[in-house]
C-alpha cells in the first residue's frame, strides 16, 4: 500500500547523499565514520522510527539503485566496464550501507537484531527482483541483482569477529534468499543465480569452512533446485544454447565438488538422482563417481579381483535421506513390509505395477522417486535380512527370498520402460566399494542369470552400457559389475544375439573386454 | 556421449583444493592471484 | 525408452527468460570488488600466447622471478589482491622495504652513516609510482615505526 508522502523524495536524498559519501572515500577504507552521520542523518529523517518505514526504506532505496542501474545500460554512451564501474559504484555503495547497517545494529552481542535486518533486505531486494522480473519480461537484468547479492555476501564474510559469530545465520540467510529465487522462479536469473551458489567464497563456506557440515543440507537442497529447473530442458538430448551453457556450469561445479568434496556427493546422490532425468548418464556418473578420499579404490580391471573380499564391502555408506518415508501410500508400504517378512499378501507381487506406475503418458508413466525408493529399501532390508542369518551377501545368499521375488518380480512385470527405471535404480547404487554397491551388483548379475526372456538380458546389458559408453568418470562399482558380466562364463554373455546385433556393438564389446583383460 | 569433462578448464589433477580458486561456472580457467581478494595490510591500499 | 518429452508451458516461457539472461550472461568482474585499474574480465589475447595461467603462477617463487618494474606494477596496479601481496612479499625479498607513511618502497642504496633503534640515516633508492622510476635519495630518514 501506498508509501507516506515524501518518504519517496528523502528515500532518494538520503541514498543519494550516502553514495556519494561513499565514493568520495578512498574505495577499501572502512566508511565507519561516515557511517555514523549518515546513520543520525537516518534518524533525523525519521527512517529509522519504526521497522515498517525500515522496509519502506530498504525497498524504496533498493528500487532506485535498480533503476539507475536500468537507466545507466540504456545510456549508449555507457558501455564495458564504464557502464560496469558507473553501476558498480551505486550497487556497492548502497551493499556497503546494508552491511555496516547489518553490523552495527543491536549490541555487538545481540545477533538477534543483525539476523533479523539481514533477513528482512535479502527478502526485500528478492520481493524486488520477482516482481522486476514478472513486469518486465526478457527486459530483466539479472546484473543489478546479481551485484547486491555477491557484494553483499562477500561483505558479511571478511574475517571480522562480530561477523564470524553470525555467521551461520548469514549462511542460512542466504540459502532461504537463493531457494525463493530459484531458476523455477527466476528463470531470467540462472546464470546470476549459478554463480552465487558456486561462488568461491560461498562454496568454501557452506562446504568447508562451517563446522560439522551443517551447510550440507542446505547447498545440497540448492543443487537440486537447479537440477530440478534443467530437468525437462535435458530430457531432450539436443539442447538449445542458453542450456548448453546452464548445463556445462552445472558440470563445471559438480566437477569443483567431485574433486574437492566427494563426501558431500557421496552422502546426497540419492536426493539428486532422484531429479537428474535418467538420460543425464554422464553427469549422474559425475554424482556416482564420488568416494570418500580415504578410500583407497582397487583397480577394476585387475585379474581376479575378488570383490567379495574387499573389507569395504562390509560397511554400509553413510544415507542421510530418509527413503524409507518416501515409499508411500502407507498402505503400500504396510503391505511391503508383510511381504518381506511373510511372503505374504502373494498379491502384493502383482499390485506392485499398480503402485509405481503414474499415468499412461509414454515417457512419464512412472514415479522415479518411489522407483528408487523402493528398490534402496528393498535392497538395504535384504542386506540386513542375510546379515541376520550370520551370513554376508553373494550370489547364493541373495537368491530366492522375498527380496529377490520382489527385484525378479519388476524384472519380469514391468514394460520396457518401467523396467529401465528399476534396473536404472538398481545401477544406481554401484559406487565406491561399500555393502550397497556389492548387494546391488550381485543382483543386477542375479537377474541377468535368471532372466526368462532375452529382452531383460538384453536391457540390463543396456542400462550398464549407456553408463559405460560415456565419457568418464565411471563409478567403480558399475565396471567391477560389467567386467564380472563379461567375464564369467556363468552368464554366456557373449553367447547372446544381441552382443552381435551390430559390428560396432560388437568392436565395443570387445574393446571393453580387452581393457579388461 | 557427454563432455570431455576434463577439457572445462578445471586441474582434475591439482593436489589442492579447486574451489578457493574456482573462477565460476562459465570460466574456462581459474582465478588468477590478481582475481583473487586478499586481506593485504590496509598500509597496501593505496588507490 | 524415455524419449524425448514435449517441454509444458511453463518451460517454455523459463527458456524465453533464460535466453534472454543468455544475451547478458554476468561478467567474471560482476563477482568480484572493483578494482580500479584492470577488473577481473577475460581479454582474449591471440591464441599463440599462453592461454592458461602459467603452472606456479601463484606462488612466491614465480614472484620472485618477476622483474622490479613488474613487481612494482602488480602492487600498484592489482590492490587488494591475492598478486598485489605476493609482489609485496617478492620485493622483501629482493631487500626493498615499504614505507607506511610515503607508501612507496625504498632500497638501502650504502651502509647508512647514522642507524639507531629509531631510525637510519643514508642514502636511498626509492621507487617513485607517480614518475614510474627509481630514484636516488640522498640523506633519507628512514624511521622503523614507518616500516611496515
Amino acid at each position: 500500500y501506498e508509501d507516506p508522502p515524501g518518504l519517496v523524495e528523502k528515500t532518494d536524498f538520503l541514498i543519494r547523499d550516502w553514495i556519494s559519501v561513499y565514493n568520495s572515500q578512498p574505495t577499501g577504507r572502512d566508511s565507519t565514520k561516515a557511517f555514523s552521520l549518515f546513520v543520525h542523518q537516518m534518524n533525523c529523517q525519521g527512517i529509522l522510527k519504526t521497522d515498517d518505514l525500515i522496509t519502506r526504506f530498504f525497498r524504496l532505496s533498493t528500487q532506485l539503485c535498480v533503476e539507475s542501474v536500468y537507466r545507466n545500460m540504456s545510456d549508449q554512451n555507457l558501455t564495458g566496464n564504464h557502464l560496469r564501474v558507473k553501476c558498480f559504484n551505486t550497487l556497492d555503495a548502497f551493499v556497503r550501507l546494508v552491511a555496516l547497517l547489518v553490523k552495527h545494529s543491536g549490541d555487538s552481542t545481540n545477533s538477534t537484531t543483525k539476523i533479523h535486518l539481514l533477513n528482512k533486505v535479502l527478502g526485500i531486494v528478492a520481493g524486488c527482483l520477482l516482481q522486476d522480473h514478472e513486469q518486465r519480461g526478457t527486459e530483466f537484468q539479472q546484473f543489478p541483482y546479481h551485484r547486491i547479492f555477491i557484494m553483499l555476501f562477500l561483505e558479511l564474510n571478511v574475517p571480522e569477529p562480530v561477523l564470524e559469530t553470525i555467521n551461520m545465520h548469514v549462511l542460512t540467510a542466504y540459502c532461504h534468499t537463493l531457494h525463493i529465487l530459484r531458476p523455477s522462479k527466476a528463470a531470467g536469473f540462472c546464470y546470476a543465480w549459478l554463480e552465487l551458489v558456486s561462488h568461491r567464497v560461498f562454496m568454501g563456506r557452506m562446504l568447508a569452512s562451517t563446522p560439522q557440515q551443517k551447510g550440507w543440507a542446505m547447498y545440497a537442497q540448492l543443487l537440486i533446485d537447479l537440477f530440478k529447473y534443467l530437468a525437462p530442458f535435458l530430457r531432450n538430448a539436443e539442447l538449445a544454447k542458453p542450456v548448453t551453457m546452464l548445463y556445462k556450469g552445472t558440470l563445471r561445479v559438480l566437477l569443483v565438488l567431485l574433486h574437492d568434496f566427494p563426501e558431500f556427493l557421496c552422502d546426497y546422490h540419492y536426493g539428486f538422482c532422484d531429479v537428474i532425468p535418467p538420460n543425464c548418464i554422464q553427469m549422474r556418473n559425475l554424482i556416482l563417481s564420488a568416494f570418500p578420499r580415504n578410500m583407497r579404490l582397487p583397480d577394476p580391471f585387475t585379474p581376479n579381483l575378488k570383490v567379495d573380499i574387499l573389507q569395504e564391502i562390509a560397511f554400509g555408506p553413510r544415507v542421510l535421506n530418509n527413503f524409507s518415508s518416501m515409499i508411500t501410500p502407507i498402505t503400500f508400504k504396510k503391505d511391503l513390509d508383510s511381504y518381506l517378512k511373510l511372503r505374504a499378501p502373494v498379491t502384493f507381487l502383482s499390485e506392485l505395477r499398480s503402485n509405481l506406475q503414474v499415468s499412461n503418458e509414454p515417457g512419464m508413466r512412472y514415479n522415479i522417486p518411489l522407483m528408487n525408493a523402493l528398490v534402496l529399501y528393498v535392497g538395504t532390508q535384504a542386506i540386513g535380512f542375510i546379515r541376520g542369518k550370520t551370513l554376508t551377501p553373494n550370489m547364493q545368499t541373495i537368491a530366492h527370498s522375498s527380496h529377490m521375488d520382489i527385484f525378479q518380480n519388476l524384472a519380469v512385470d514391468l514394460d520396457t520402460e518401467g523396467r529401465y527405471l528399476f534396473l536404472n535404480s538398481i545401477a544406481n547404487q554401484l559406487r565406491y566399494p561399500n555393502s550397497h554397491t556389492h548387494y546391488f551388483s550381485c543382483t543386477l548379475l542375479y537377474l541377468f542369470a535368471e532372466a526368462n526372456t532375452e529382452a531383460i538380458q538384453e536391457q540390463i546389458t543396456r542400462v550398464l552400457l549407456e553408463r559405460l559408453i560415456v565419457n568418464r568418470p565411471h563409478p567403480w562399482g558399475l565396471l567391477i559389475t560389467f567386467i564380472e558380466l563379461i567375464k564369467n562364463p556363468n552368464y554366456k554373455f557373449w553367447n547372446h544375439e544381441f552382443v552381435h546385433c551390430a559390428s560396432e556393438i560388437e568392436k565395443l564389446f570387445e574393446s571393453v573386454a580387452r581393457s579388461c583383460f | 556421449l557427454g563432455q570431455d569433462l576434463t577439457a572445462l578448464g578445471l586441474n582434475l589433477n591439482s593436489p589442492d583444493n579447486l574451489y578457493p580458486t574456482f573462477g565460476g561456472p562459465w570460466a574456462d580457467q581459474p582465478c588468477r592471484p590478481q582475481d583473487l581478494d586478499f586481506h593485504v595490510p590496509p598500509e597496501y591500499l593505496i588507490n | 525408452p524415455l524419449g524425448a518429452v514435449p517441454l509444458q508451458k511453463e518451460h517454455q516461457s523459463q527458456f524465453q527468460m533464460m535466453e534472454s539472461a543468455f544475451y547478458h550472461m554476468p561478467q567474471p568482474s560482476d563477482s568480484e570488488r572493483l578494482r580500479t585499474y584492470l577488473p577481473r574480465n577475460q581479454c582474449s589475447t591471440p591464441v599463440y600466447y599462453i592461454q592458461q595461467p602459467l603452472p606456479q603462477s601463484d606462488t612466491l617463487e614465480f614472484y620472485q622471478r618477476l622483474g622490479t618494474e613488474t613487481l612494482f606494477f602488480v602492487f600498484y596496479y592489482m590492490e587488494g589482491t591475492k598478486a598485489q601481496f605476493l609482489a609485496a612479499k617478492a620485493l622483501k625479498k629482493q631487500s626493498w622495504r615499504f614505507h607506511t607513511k610515503y607508501m612507496m618502497w625504498f632500497q638501502r642504496h650504502e651502509e647508512p652513516k647514522t642507524i639507531n633503534e629509531d631510525y637510519e640515516q643514508g642514502t636511498y633508492i626509492y621507487f617513485d609510482y607517480e614518475k614510474w622510476g627509481q630514484r636516488k635519495k640522498e640523506g633519507f630518514t628512514f624511521e622503523y615505526k614507518y616500516l611496515e
